[in-house]
């Protein structure tokens, strides 16, 4: 089972975007996938008509179940979306009082992992969208993911920014002592502005040894399609950000088979 | 002394963008100006030329203050920009637990409102730049402001998400019993696209009472001038975010005086 978090920090950089469009692209080929919304914020659950308000249960409760010492089972909490072979594990705005209520509590860090053993029969691709923020989410997502992938913008304050998230990588690598294997992913390239390319630029200057070779160009089909509360590559197969993300989507695949 | 807070729960909205080109305003037209940094990825403190890795004294040294039953104070840790009136308390990443650490202590939510209180006679104005999470920083900003900025971007995913901003003010002014008087400013406005043209509508439909009827548009300048590390105001007088920006401070400044 692929397992792969799409975390970073900065705010608004594509992660919810590029969870929602590969994990899309992954079930049209007829892959079992399961999104997973460690956000509070529920940017993900939104966008497939569920309502993090609504304190349904999803993420949260898998946490309440750990806490309360049972194993954390996901299979009453999985929600079905309008799309064959996509399916998702909802997030909720109580989400963000869980680093308040059990962030020092033994084994938090641990809660997806579990959930996701135990689903490994029913799911080829697992993608888990994390929050812009360091905490308790964000540790269970890399905890459990075989695959990280960092969505940076391409532009000066995003990278000033890459270098917390790699220091934050490093953290919980050393503190989980397993390797994760990261690729970096420029993302909302716009090639008409300078600062743009030469952000692109520093990228492959400072951090070409986990950085992916392509780009995510800027495409207001995805702005469409979110209005439209569809994935892209339901809406379209030729738009250039799902042809990007599909380049993106063989190279990941391709060095998956190597390890 | 106006005390503007600038948060959004969603990411990338331009938070920060707007927090150092009001204050860059504020700070050209001679009024001293503080900038006030609560965000642990530091955009705001990187932006300055400062590290948010270095553990350098700022924000975090007042929660520590406070939690060891002092008063917090920020004379010590103010720094200087090269800017004319304008100054900054800087964020660390360190941040990033003090939910863990100290959410559930009483009185952890007013750090901030104590340290301004200290300050009233240096600064005219203070501009707080919140991170992209529910939690113990931003509801210091929510309960040490006397206004309000909700910066939201004007695409689906983001207003979807407004609802729950509104919602976590709702909770925080029952909590607080103050009145937060509130603005919501559209931004990253792309007049080219058709789902920016539908979503400003939808703002106007359902949230008119408390929206700025101007919009903040995209504009690479904002990208070349974070490259510059100078807040945009410094670089340019004519470009088309700055006028867009200075609109809204007009607005701000009028609409303070009536209260
Ligand atoms: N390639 C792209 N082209 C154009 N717009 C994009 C692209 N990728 C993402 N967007 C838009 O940019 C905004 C931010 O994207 P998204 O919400 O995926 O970022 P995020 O990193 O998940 O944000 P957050 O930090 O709030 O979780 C959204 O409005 C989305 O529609
Ligand atoms: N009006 C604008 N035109 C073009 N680019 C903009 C504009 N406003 C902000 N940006 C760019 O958009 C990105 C996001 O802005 P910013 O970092 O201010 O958002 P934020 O809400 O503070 O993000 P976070 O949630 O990470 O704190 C930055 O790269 C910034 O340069
Ligand atoms: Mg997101
Ligand atoms: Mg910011």
């Amino acid at each position: 089972m692929r397992i792969w978090a799409i975390a970073n920090q900065k705010g608004g950089v594509g992660k919810t975007t590029t969870a929602i469009t590969l994990g899309a692209l992954l079930s049209l080929e007829g892959e079992d996938t399961l999104l997973v919304d460690l956000d509070p914020h529920g940017s993900l659950t939104s966008y497939f008509g569920f309502d993090p308000e609504s304190g349904a249960d999803g993420v949260y409760t898998l946490f309440r179940q750990m806490a309360a010492g049972q194993r954390p089972s996901a299979k009453e909490l999985i929600r079905p979306t309008s799309f064959a072979h996509l399916q998702v594990l909802t997030a909720s705005t109580a989400m963000a009082t869980l680093d308040r209520q059990l962030g020092t509590r033994e084994g938090m860090g641990l809660v997806l992992k579990r959930t996701l053993q135990s689903l490994s029969a029913e799911y080829r691709n697992v993608m888990v969208d994390c929050p812009p923020m360091l905490g308790v989410l964000m540790v269970n997502a890399l905890a459990a993911c075989n695959r990280l992938l960092i969505p940076v913008q391409t532009e000066f304050l995003a990278l000033k920014g890459l270098d917390r998230m790699l220091h934050t990588l490093k953290m919980i690598q050393r503190s989980r002592q397993i390797p994760i294997d990261h690729l970096i992913v420029p993302t909302l390239f716009d090639r008409h502005t300078e600062a743009s390319a030469q952000s692109l630029q520093r990228l492959h200057e400072h951090y070409h040894e986990n950085l992916w070779d392509g780009v995510i160009p800027v495409d207001a089909k995805f702005r469409e399609a979110s209005m439209a509360g569809l994935p892209l590559p339901m809406m379209s197969d030729t738009a250039r950000g799902i042809q990007a993300y599909r380049a993106l989507l063989e190279f990941l695949l391709d060095s998956t088979r190597k390890t």
